[in-house]
């Protein structure tokens, strides 16, 4: 049932023309059938079903099982576009696209809101980014006294909330991340330059001429 | 740099969650 080179890719699910992807997204079409081999990797670690769950998303970023991490459910959530509860290779590409290096500042800003944005509401809230510290306290073991975490929100608030609402917008976000562009360093992965590289196997299975690549 | 001294968005996206480079480690 897995994704099997060649002639099989068509039946793997969610699978799209490596063209029509490559015209979607900052990639070739070469650089979209590496992806595939990444993406054969992954959905297939735990079921071969051609498609990424949770669990195997989890997975490939941290190497073993681990349990429930939020901050790599909500990325999984935002691949998810189509609210499946798996990600299909399409889904797969255009949300790695945004993480490639030529992709414009203004939609790595946007998806890293919507990252942020843990109840879709449109605004990162204060109590989103603390219970977003918190987070990250129990994954690092590092510990914090509940008046320092309160600290580092109001010194956070103070700086990017502008208008002093009590929430994040998109405009005061983009500004913030303007003066803090270290802010989205996580949102490029130099490794997406030389995919072809780092999965040259896609040659074998490629169904498209060099031409069109 | 103290965790104080840092926003705190600086110290979210130091999660390992968020780094996806690892995706493409073998």
């Amino acid at each position: 049932m897995g994704c099997v080179p060649s002639k099989g890719r068509r039946q793997c699910p969610g699978y799209e023309d490596p063209v029509f992807l490559a015209s979607q997204t900052t990639f070739s079409v070469s650089e979209v059938e590496a992806l595939f081999e990444l993406f054969k990797s992954i959905s297939s670690s735990v079921i071969d079903d051609g498609l990424i769950n949770k669990e195997e998303f989890v997975l490939a970023l941290f190497k073993n099982r681990k349990k429930e991490n939020l901050f790599a459910s909500r990325i999984f959530d935002l691949f998810d576009v189509k609210h499946k509860g798996v990600i299909d290779f399409g889904d797969f590409v255009r949300a790695l696209h945004i993480f490639h290096p030529n992709t414009s500042l203004e939609d790595k800003i946007n998806f890293s809101f919507r990252l942020y944005d843990l109840d879709n509401t449109g605004f990162i809230e204060r109590q989103e980014v603390k219970q977003m510290l918190l987070a990250l306290l129990g994954e690092s073991e590092m510990k914090l006294a509940d008046e320092t975490i309160e600290a580092i929100l109001d010194k956070t608030f103070l700086e990017a909330d502008t208008n002093q609402d009590g929430k994040i917008d998109l405009s005061e976000w983009q500004y913030f991340v303007s003066k803090n562009p270290s802010l989205l360093r996580i949102m490029t992965l130099p490794y997406l330059r030389d995919i072809t590289t780092a999965f040259p196997s896609f040659v074998f299975y490629s169904e498209v001429d060099e031409a069109a690549a | 740099a103290s965790p104080v001294t840092m926003n705190a968005f600086e110290l979210i996206s130091k999660s390992r969650g968020l780094n996806l480079a690892t995706l493409f480690e073998k």
